[in-house]
């Protein structure tokens, strides 16, 4: 219904401009209604401007840019509405070592609601984790799970 | 609702029976290429209800079956549980432990199962959606998809926020 | 023929005049996410020919010229240089440079230039030919895009090896 | 013509089954042209085997094997027809430490005809260039270029 909708999205939108502001270190960004149509069949409009940019939309972010505002995205939607688990497979591949650190530190605070499993090859993320599992395949073709010491 | 583990067998690259147990905080999962970490957010997609090959990187549901190796022949059958703790379901608010299960066969059968006893898709994602975990939640981001968020087209975003409403 | 150096003013996040020299065998672009390395990709992919604003992750042409900053007001021209040396053109077998020049300015109006003096893109795009050079032979590869080649149909393949014919 | 294309597809088939052995230690693979159609029409399709693993369709790779893959066929379409320079923005984003040894070990090999610019932020890649450009925004907003020591 109408009203349940414009209380999600407001709610979204505020964390969305809490959360991308903590994530980038300052900047703001904000989510709108496309203009003139009803709200019930309007789509949604991200704006973005990292710390020292113009405001402008998400498609002229970088690669490492762009996987920030969707982490802050996903956890702005969280705020609102928890998952009990979250699998995240190598959202860092495009980040460099000051915004894995970022994102590290955000992940733990979320982390107090809700599990999360990372697929990485960052080794700073790894160090972030409470625990450590490993695939290998020691036999070619098949996976094994290992527990690995942090 | 926590989740407790994961068993997987003849599931893609797992063709032995393996049990992941998961704590609370932040679980890491690492390993060189190509050796099955993707193959897990796979096995976790598919038991929470996943119906199209495509996002599960193959192109007829049978994919998912262990197809053998060098030294392995192919499986018949792929299972996947999954073990939820704190699930709220009875009137008197109690929580109990929850066991998700899906089967396939090569011959194209597939099984769901709730705590061991045949059930429905339907009744699996009853399940889901009480506990407040669903496909559209957001509970799984594959590799190379997180911009997917971003770039969907305006009205797709809308989907997004009407699911978490 | 050799690469050996590109000049970039008002283009993208370079609103200095900027020049890059480059040596033989392998050079190294780095630093923080959103500093501009990519922008350096598109300037190399835009004085080449590019066409298609989306391939420069813009909507219309205009976005590659320098649209300001907090504290810079936006520029009127966007300009790159492409310095060849070593490009075989004469019959008689020797080689000299060449600079391709192409420039943007914010009425949409666009020059090409060849050695300083005005040109058509049709002249570049023999100049390129020429030096085995141009936007099919993957001279460049962009962020996110390596998987292309593969994920192409199979019909689009082929134009990559009718290319290399 | 036919024949043009026929050789340059025979000769990238014959360089792909190298390079890819060799970028992958083992395994095979082949380029097909689609079964039942007229030479000059049909499609062309890519078959993979990494070593210990079935024989399969290049979309059943993991994303780290999908990128080694892609790069053996770009590097196989070089031997053909060398280009006189080339640009990589992070192509070793999904790889892992041994294949991004195995990826920089056979970019020196191609840097010998083509001049190579990648844009990485790995550090094994890194060490292995022979000149380091830096890019940074000292000046929020402004891209500066500066030449890093190796
Ligand atoms: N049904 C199946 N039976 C056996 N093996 C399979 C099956 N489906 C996929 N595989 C194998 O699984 C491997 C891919 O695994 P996966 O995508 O999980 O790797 P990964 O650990 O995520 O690697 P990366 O770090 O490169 O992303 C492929 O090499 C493929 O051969
Ligand atoms: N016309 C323009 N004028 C000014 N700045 C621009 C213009 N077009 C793009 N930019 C800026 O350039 C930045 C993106 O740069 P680029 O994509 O090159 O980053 P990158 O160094 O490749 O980062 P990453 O490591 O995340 O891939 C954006 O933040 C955007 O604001
Ligand atoms: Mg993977
Ligand atoms: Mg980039």
């Amino acid at each position: 219904s109408r009203e349940r909708f414009l209380e999600a999205f407001e709610a979204i939108r505020s964390s969305f401009q809490d959360v991308f502001r903590s994530l980038f270190h300052g900047g703001r960004a904000d989510l709108r209604l496309e203009e003139g149509e009803d709200v019930l069949e309007s789509g949604i409009e991200i704006l973005v401007q990292p710390p020292g940019k113009r405001l402008g939309n998400v498609h002229l972010l970088s690669g490492g840019e762009k996987a920030m505002a969707a982490i802050a995205l996903l956890f702005s939607i969280f705020r609102w509405h928890p998952s009990p688990f979250c699998l995240l497979d190598e959202v860092d591949a495009a980040l460099d070592d000051v915004n894995v650190n970022r994102f590290t530190k955000m992940l733990r605070d979320f982390a107090a609601q809700t599990q999360f499993i990372m697929i990485t090859h960052n080794k700073r993320s790894m160090e972030s984790a409470d625990l450590l599992y490993g695939v290998t395949m020691e036999e070619p073709g098949v996976s094994k799970l290992v527990s690995l010491r942090l | 609702v926590k989740l407790a583990k994961i068993r997987i067998s003849g599931f893609k690259s797992f063709s032995h029976d393996t049990e992941v147990v998961f704590p609370d905080g932040i679980t890491a999962v690492v390993g060189p290429n190509g050796c099955g970490k993707s193959n897990l957010g796979d096995a976790l997609n598919w038991v929470l209800g996943e119906q199209s090959p495509r996002m599960l990187r193959g192109s007829s549901m049978q994919d998912v079956i262990f197809g053998g190796s060098e030294s392995r022949k192919p499986q018949g059958m792929a299972e996947v549980s999954l073990h939820l703790s704190g699930v709220n379901g009875s009137p008197d608010g109690a929580t109990r432990d929850v066991v998700l299960t899906r089967r396939l066969f090569r011959s194209g059968e597939s099984e769901y199962l709730v705590n061991g006893a045949r059930a429905r898709l339907k009744d699996i994602q009853d399940v889901l959606r009480e506990a407040r975990i669903g496909a559209q939640t957001y509970a799984t981001i594959e590799q190379g998809r997180i911009e997917q968020i971003l770039n969907a087209k305006p009205k797709e975003r809308r989907l997004i926020i009407e699911e978490a409403a």
